[in-house]
């Protein structure tokens, strides 16, 4: 089975790796609301079609691949409607918004085990879809581009928020190509892909090799545990919510520039993950002190959304799809990356190849954000406006 | 519509996950 899960979590990760490039320039073209609805009711839709199929076969291989394409196309769509309907100074908010993945992770088990057990398979595959399907009216009916295309926004509303976004900052003026040279070699734009290539190779890592770690080692079965399986992802995403709020307002407040807190978010979401990978492979005899790590970890990494991901909105509100696309290109390759390190590097689960693991995940954290910290911005860069 | 967006990512990490609870 576990060869069988990492298939296909391997496919789901090579759409999401080949998407968010080619979307972020169709996005521009049609639309963020256009792109993000179909990706999730593409993705959600999908699912109808497994049960007609052998399950785990290579015709579910294949679906987790386009499930993938449509869940990777999303990201695009999601930093062009931060930067046309946020002003700079309430983006971070919005973006930290970003960490419900892992409260649907998190769902998953919490309501997918039951409901496995007692209907069979395909009953999870009807519930998505028919889910996303309620969500993509809900969408339509209520989400528009920008705030002038938004019916219900009063005038003085709209005018506040055109007045705090500025002119020329929307996903409608981002049409034009990017100025793919200057943005290529453009060095925030490459700290933004290594910090998100080492947050997702980090997450990959605690989700894969430390709750088998404590499963294989301590015996300790995390996923079956009602409350510590959930406990770390709605933690990741309070704390991003709170991340988020609280750098927009030491932002509002002048306390601190936007580069620094970009990059004190970076030290919390990358370094501290980072030592606790490091340390987890060395945590004695009683699986409470590993699997509260893991949950520190998982929570503090929450800190992504409002440090590196809004970096990517900082540098080029203009073309905040590409630069998130090119972003989140690297995180899937990171991801894909401590998979295969996951899956290569535990053969026979001897205490050296744990730590091993554990410690190129730990290297490859400290090692991107040194570079964020070292060419990371939170400025605006002169290219978005050419 | 950040309610909306919430909602939508987190079907998104429902289906992400869903192969592996399903198997």
């Amino acid at each position: 089975n576990e060869g069988l899960d990492f298939r296909l979590r391997e496919m789901f990760l090579w759409g999401t790796l080949f998407a968010p490039l080619p979307s972020s320039r169709l996005t521009a073209k049609v639309g963020p609301v256009r792109i993000f609805g179909i990706g999730i009711l593409g993705a959600g839709a999908l699912a109808v079609f497994v049960p007609f199929g052998a399950w785990f076969s290579s015709y579910h291989i294949t679906i987790r691949f386009v499930q993938g394409l449509f869940t990777g196309s999303t990201w695009p769509a999601l930093h062009m409607l931060a930067a046309s309907w946020f002003p700079p100074l309430q983006r971070s908010g919005f973006v930290s918004c970003y960490s419900a993945v892992s409260v649907g992770h998190a769902m998953a088990g919490l309501l997918g085990t039951p409901l496995v057990l007692a209907l069979g398979r395909d009953s999870l595959c009807y519930l998505l879809a028919t889910l996303t399907l309620l969500w993509a009216m809900g969408w339509w009916i209520l989400v528009r581009e920008s705030p002038a295309e938004h019916p219900r926004l009063s005038d003085e509303q709209r005018r506040h928020l055109q007045r705090a976004i500025g002119p020329g900052l929307s996903a409608r003026n981002a049409v034009p190509p990017p100025p793919w040279r200057r943005l290529l070699s453009s060095l925030p734009v490459w700290a933004c892909a290594m910090a998100t290539l080492g947050s997702h190779w980090g997450q990959a890592t605690l989700q894969l090799a430390v709750t088998k770690y404590l499963m294989l080692v301590y015996g300790f079965a995390l996923r079956y545990d009602r409350v510590l399986s959930v406990l770390p992802h709605f933690g990741h995403f309070l704390a991003a919510l709170t991340f988020g709020r609280v750098v927009d307002h030491v932002r509002g407040q002048a306390l601190v520039s936007t580069t620094t807190a970009r990059k004190l978010l970076v030290y919390i979401s990358h370094f501290l993950p980072g030592a606790v990978l490091f340390v987890v492979g060395y945590s004695g005899c009683d699986p409470a002190t590993p699997a509260a790590i893991y949950t520190a970890a998982v929570v503090v990494s929450g800190a992504t959304a409002a440090g590196v991901y809004s970096s990517a909105v900082d540098v080029a509100p203009n073309f905040a799809g590409t630069v998130f696309g090119l972003s989140q290109t690297f995180g899937a390759a990171g991801s894909l990356a401590a998979s295969y390190v996951v899956k290569e590097g535990l053969h026979g689960s001897l205490p050296g190849s744990w730590r091993l693991v554990f410690g190129v995940a730990a290297f490859v954290l400290a090692f991107t954000a040194t570079v964020f910290m070292a060419i990371g911005s939170g400025s605006v860069q002169p290219w978005n406006y050419s | 519509m950040v309610g909306m967006v919430v909602l939508g990512l987190l079907l998104s990490g429902f289906v992400e996950r869903s192969a592996s609870v399903a198997l």
